[in-house]
């Protein structure tokens, strides 16, 4: 989701 | 992890390891501007908050590692290494970090998902990400002399937000079909102010001529 995103991403 | 995203955060870090090689070969750091740099503190330190608190992977760890050291790295240098500090283009570098961190950090307090410590300030990091260059831009425009590591790491440096939004425009087939408007937006603000020295760039690359910026 949304989080999984923000917290793989630099 | 796509094709895109790594090749992205391979240029992010090329660029980085460029400034540092040309700072640390050269004892020189004619053409950077410290207000970029110090504004890419600002924005991995807000950004990289949750370090500590949420883990995703080693890969991922390192990285917000490196950011955050490297960046502070070359802020020291700029500020106080000896002989470094004394090549810095202090009188040409007169961008204030003050009307891009304000607006940035209001923006982030009007459009955010959530209205959280974490959330607000990943907002804003994005926001301010977006802009910090400008200082840079403008520096080089004021330059008669940009060197070939300067224009390189610049260029780089707008390469990398790009391969960003090629890696969000596969995530959003391949992986979920969520529109995410803040940091989709952000990239592409943030790729759209380096147009210009792209095309100088790639223009005085392909005519094997000296890089200069119209002012």
């Amino acid at each position: 989701s949304h989080d999984k995103f923000k917290k793989d991403e630099l | 992890m796509n094709a895109f995203r790594l090749a992205g955060d391979m240029t992010h870090l090329l660029s980085i390891i460029l400034l540092l090689l040309k700072i640390r070969a050269t004892k020189s750091c004619a053409g950077i501007s410290l207000k970029t740099q110090e504004l890419y503190v600002i924005v991995f330190m807000s950004r990289y908050l949750d370090l500590f608190r949420t883990y995703y992977s080693l890969y991922n760890s390192l990285m917000k590692i490196i950011f955050l050291g490297t960046s502070m790295c070359i802020v020291w240098y700029m500020r106080s290494h000896k002989v470094v500090r004394q090549t810095y283009n202090n009188d040409e570098d007169t961008f204030r970090h003050f009307f891009l961190v304000l607006p940035c950090f209001v923006l982030a307090l009007l459009v955010h998902r959530n209205f959280t410590f974490i959330e607000i300030l990943w907002t804003f990091s994005l926001y301010l990400e977006s802009v910090a260059i400008l200082p840079q831009l403008v520096l080089l425009q004021k330059s008669s002399n940009i060197d070939n590591l300067t224009g390189t790491y610049v260029f780089l440096l707008g390469a990398y937000r790009g391969l960003y939004l090629f890696n969000w425009v596969y995530r959003f087939f391949t992986e979920n079909h969520r529109v995410r408007w803040i940091p989709w937006l952000s990239g592409l603000i943030q790729t759209a102010i380096y147009t210009d020295f792209f095309y100088y760039y790639i223009r005085s690359w392909k005519n094997r001529e000296k890089l200069k910026l119209p002012a």
